[in-house]
């Protein structure tokens, strides 16, 4: 029964179906998307990534969802995101235009490992999976480990904690795959990496603080921005605060959005999805496609905004 | 499953302070709290997860350094039980 575009996205799933959508999809659209393998994460399952591509290897686009493994609406959020992609290239003119001339790459679960443990042993999960040694503690905040300013303040250093960062960069190996993913293919031109609660939209740094940093390439961010907020209204009259992390939130080291922004990603954001303010994590299911359908208006402006500038 | 009989509280820190005091609750590991939002600026909210047998203290600690608070989630687990029905009634 789902086989013919009937999968239904107004409810939670498990790894699998969430990847068995995915196939089904390419499946539908030969010509369009196929899956791309990036990595294997500690407890060897699958990271697998979507292609969109109109033929060839063209500049890049990358959306990335899952990489805290109790933000379920995340995960949620991305097999309708890749559906709409899919279904509006050839319908709609705007994405229609993006995919002729861009490659569009969505990573719907990029903690895999966590995802499933969130949903068989224990739904307040957030890490990876890997293990230290000494430590009664598994895992490490896939958000804090990455190569650069990694150690500095902010950070966390128990591995007890939910946000701890590990003694090394890029330890964890959904970080490194995407690390190594981005510097292989060279030509990644925007990165959005999407989260759940909160309704923020961030960009660059959370290692320091706006005011040491480009004045005009912070201009750019907020033009971006202000774009993107009329988008996210226009649908469910969601507000979204935006903002440099370290500004809007706390200063951090080792943050996924500085990586991507240092390696010369000038598009570099994290959207934190609508949640009612009242459910958190625990948005409840019918909550899920209002959700995706309110961030696909967002996504689509600053990927018509990344097409219209390009660098 | 883990169950999670306890609360969801939302704290509004109201100033630097307040904020520290907050911060340094985190680490007690006997609290067991999870903080989901944590307390960053003045008059931001914080959302923390508070099992069921350390309520009771949470809540004096915030009424005694007169940090706003309110409660956010009554039952968490009524919450997950619901998602869980949700999840199998799909599957099936």
């Amino acid at each position: 029964r789902e086989w013919n575009g009937s999968f239904n996205f107004e409810t939670y799933r498990i790894l699998e179906e969430i990847s068995q959508e995915m196939n089904n999809l390419v499946a539908e659209h030969p010509g369009l998307g196929r899956k791309v393998n990036i990595g294997y994460p500690f407890e060897n399952r699958l990271m697998n990534v979507l292609k969109f591509s109109t033929g060839g290897d063209k500049l890049a686009i990358w959306l990335g969802a899952g990489i805290h493994a109790w933000e379920w609406v995340t995960q949620l959020s991305s097999p309708w995101t890749a559906s709409k992609i899919a279904s509006d290239y050839g319908n709609d003119p705007s994405i229609t235009l993006i995919l002729d001339i861009m490659d569009v790459f969505l990573l719907p679960v990029t903690n895999p490992d966590g995802y499933v443990l969130s949903q068989t042993k224990t739904h307040m999960y957030r890490k990876t999976r890997s293990k230290l040694s000494g430590s009664l503690c598994v895992g490490v905040d896939p958000k804090w480990n990455w190569d650069t300013g990694f150690g500095g303040p902010g950070a966390n250093n128990n591995s007890c904690s939910n946000s701890y960062h590990r003694p090394s960069a890029n330890s964890e190996v959904e970080v490194k795959s995407l690390e190594d993913f981005t510097k292989s293919h060279g030509e990644v031109k925007a990165i959005i990496t999407l989260h759940s609660y909160s309704q923020l939209f961030l960009f660059p740094w959370v290692y320091a603080c706006a005011e040491s940093h480009n004045f005009d390439e912070l201009e750019i961010k907020n033009e971006v921005a202000q774009e993107n907020a009329q988008s996210l209204s226009s649908l469910h009259g969601t507000t979204y605060k935006m903002g440099p992390v370290c500004l809007l939130m706390y200063q951090g080291s080792g943050g996924s959005i500085d990586w991507f922004n240092d390696s010369g990603i000038k598009y570099s954001f994290v959207f934190a999805l609508r949640d009612t303010g009242l459910y958190g994590f625990l948005l409840l299911a019918n909550q899920t496609l209002p959700t995706a359908k309110g961030t696909w208006l967002g996504l689509k402006t600053i990927m018509e905004h990344i097409q219209d500038h390009p660098y | 499953q883990e169950t999670f009989v306890g609360q969801i509280l939302e704290i509004i820190p109201r100033n630097e302070e307040q904020i520290k005091n907050l911060v340094e609750l985190e680490p007690k590991e006997h609290l067991q709290l999870n903080f989901w939002k944590s307390p960053t600026i003045p008059g931001e909210t914080a959302h923390v997860r508070v099992p069921f047998v350390s309520i009771q203290a949470v809540k004096v600690f915030l009424e005694s350094q007169g940090i706003v608070y309110f409660i956010m989630m009554e039952s968490v687990q009524v919450l997950l039980d619901k998602k869980n029905e949700e999840m199998l009634l799909y599957q099936r």
